[in-house]
């Protein structure tokens, strides 16, 4: 019997299925929220209590480690169809900590707080040494990649001209002197691609069609670029509005919790 | 026989297996 008065709160474990649920939720959760990048898919789950909640229902405060998919957030690939981002592709992980309030045998993610990390140059180059690493997204030669690519997909398309949303990753590749992997996302407008003469006239489809494009780009050694594209528009998506949780006034379940009242934000968007 | 959590008591069973963290679906980084 542990020393001290019993803690409030009870620790399944972390490999319990009640324990999974909510942490399979709190994934769901964020990845209907993203707004840029990829989708993360559970990888480890760190830690789990479980707090009474007045005057009904439980909250567990429930801390996971996802890594980063290789699905866009706007493809509606299913999860469990989205391949993991392996370590030789520099691999990203995320760390979330969640509170999920679970009542009447529903589950509802009240608050959650994440942040992702590339891995390390040393660990991408300890499993695969020429492997190329991940480039800052705002890099000039990132910038010009997907501009030459998104031009060359337009040029080639005879449906909309699309329009760039994000770049979502990009990759110097080490052998080849100047070649840049890039991935980006777009949505497609109501001009057809090869008709634009001022893309500024062209609009984003009323019910929105997004689009992920694959490219990579070379800067030939005796001038001149050679790029590589290939572009897939997603199925529109119908806006479906989240029914947001029943959000209690953060303190008075902070004290129904025992916990410090800490003002958890309204569950915004995750950048 | 009443033994602090976590350390397996003298000749009982085996180690006692932590409730977390939980298993690693992919790999670690």
């Amino acid at each position: 019997v542990p020393h001290g008065p019993m803690p409030g709160y009870r620790e399944p474990a972390c490999d319990d299925p009640e324990t999974e649920q909510a942490a399979l939720v709190a994934v769901d959760y964020i990845n209907k929220r993203l707004l840029r990048g990829y989708k993360h898919t559970l990888n480890q789950i760190d830690s789990i209590r479980v707090w009474p909640r007045q005057p009904t229902g439980e909250v567990y405060e429930v801390e996971i480690d996802t890594l980063e998919t290789t699905c866009h957030v706007r493809d509606p690939t299913p999860l469990a169809n989205c391949s993991v981002r392996q370590m030789k592709e520099h691999a990203v992980e995320g760390d979330c900590d969640f509170h999920v309030l679970k009542q009447d045998g529903q589950l509802s993610v009240l608050s959650a707080k994440c942040d992702s990390s590339p891995d390390s140059a040393e660990d991408v180059h300890r499993v695969c040494p020429n492997c190329p690493l991940l480039a800052p997204l705002n890099d000039s030669r990132v910038v010009h990649a997907v501009e030459v690519a998104l031009a060359a997909s337009n040029a080639q398309s005879n449906g909309s001209y699309l329009q760039l949303v994000e770049i979502s990753r990009a990759q110097f590749a080490p052998l080849q002197a100047a070649a840049v992997y890039v991935e980006f996302a777009v949505a497609a407008t109501d001009c057809v691609a090869k008709d634009v003469t001022d893309p500024a006239t062209c609009n984003l489809l009323a019910e929105k069609q997004y689009g992920f494009c694959r490219g990579t780009f070379i800067e030939k050694v005796g001038g001149g670029e050679d790029v590589t594209v290939t572009c897939t528009l997603f199925p529109t998506q119908p806006v479906i509005l989240q029914p947001q949780p029943e959000a209690p006034t953060p303190v008075a379940e902070a004290d129904a919790l025992g916990l410090e009242p800490v003002v958890q934000p309204e569950p915004e968007p995750l950048e | 026989k009443g033994v602090l959590p976590g350390i397996p008591a003298a000749g009982g069973p085996g180690p006692v297996i932590r409730p977390c963290p939980g298993r690693i679906r992919y790999f670690k980084i």
